[in-house]
């Protein structure tokens, strides 16, 4: 474990903490895509199926968990409780999410490091995840005040992105077994999907005015 | 090649 990757997990864990403190205390969902959330649901189901199979640290186990567990009470949160999902803004949260499955599926049967089951999931994870962020971004960019929380959201779950990179060049390094190709092309191009909202949300931040975005 | 297990990364 270097201090980058654990920097990218305490930053993924952060943008967590971060939407769920908005959907808690302000019992606001507005602003976050229930899309993106489902898809990110998907992800950490595929691609943490080993957890009961195979147990790496307890670390990794409680992270897996808090991500499972988080992912799926959020996608609660905003389809069933009362006050909550009536801040969902469904009118301009129109991405076609079903569409990116079946291409993220179809891919991780075709490239993946090993064709069985744990590993066709986990290299369909990574692509879905690559992509997850999209219904966000659209949602973001149609939305007139983006509050901070959900843009900080957005900021947090980039940086851990961003984080994981540069973890992967220092493991190349220090550890040259430690290639995976897969993981690294789907994590650069998820990373450049947050390139233009990083340009309006450090802009916004150094010029002290509310974020927003151009349509 | 890749071992299964390899996947450490969250």
């Amino acid at each position: 474990m270097n201090l980058f990757r654990l920097a990218g997990d305490m930053t993924h864990l952060l943008s967590v903490v971060v939407l769920l403190l908005k959907i808690h205390t302000i019992k606001s969902c507005a602003g976050i895509s229930l899309k993106t959330q489902e898809l990110y649901a998907i992800v950490f189901a595929a691609r943490y199926l080993d957890l009961f199979v195979h147990f790496m640290s307890l670390y990794n186990t409680i992270m897996k968990l808090v991500f499972l567990a988080s992912s799926f009470s959020i996608v609660w949160y905003m389809r069933q409780h009362k006050i909550v999902r009536r801040t969902y803004d469904k009118e301009h949260d129109t991405f076609r999410h079903q569409f990116i499955l079946l291409p993220c599926l179809v891919l991780a049967l075709l490239i993946n490091e090993k064709f069985t089951f744990r590993e066709v999931m986990w290299a369909f994870s990574i692509y879905l995840e690559a992509v997850a962020i999209l219904p966000q971004l659209v949602l973001l960019q149609r939305t007139r005040n983006i509050d901070n929380l959900a843009g900080h959201y957005v900021f947090f779950l980039g940086a851990y992105r961003a984080l994981y990179i540069l973890n992967w060049i220092y493991r190349y390094f220090t550890e040259p077994h430690f290639v995976h190709w897969i993981s690294w092309i789907a994590g650069i191009v998820q990373t450049l999907l947050y390139a233009d909202f990083f340009y309006y949300y450090i802009t916004s931040w150094k010029n002290n005015v509310k974020l927003e975005l151009p349509a | 090649e890749a071992e299964e297990d390899d996947h450490d990364e969250l």
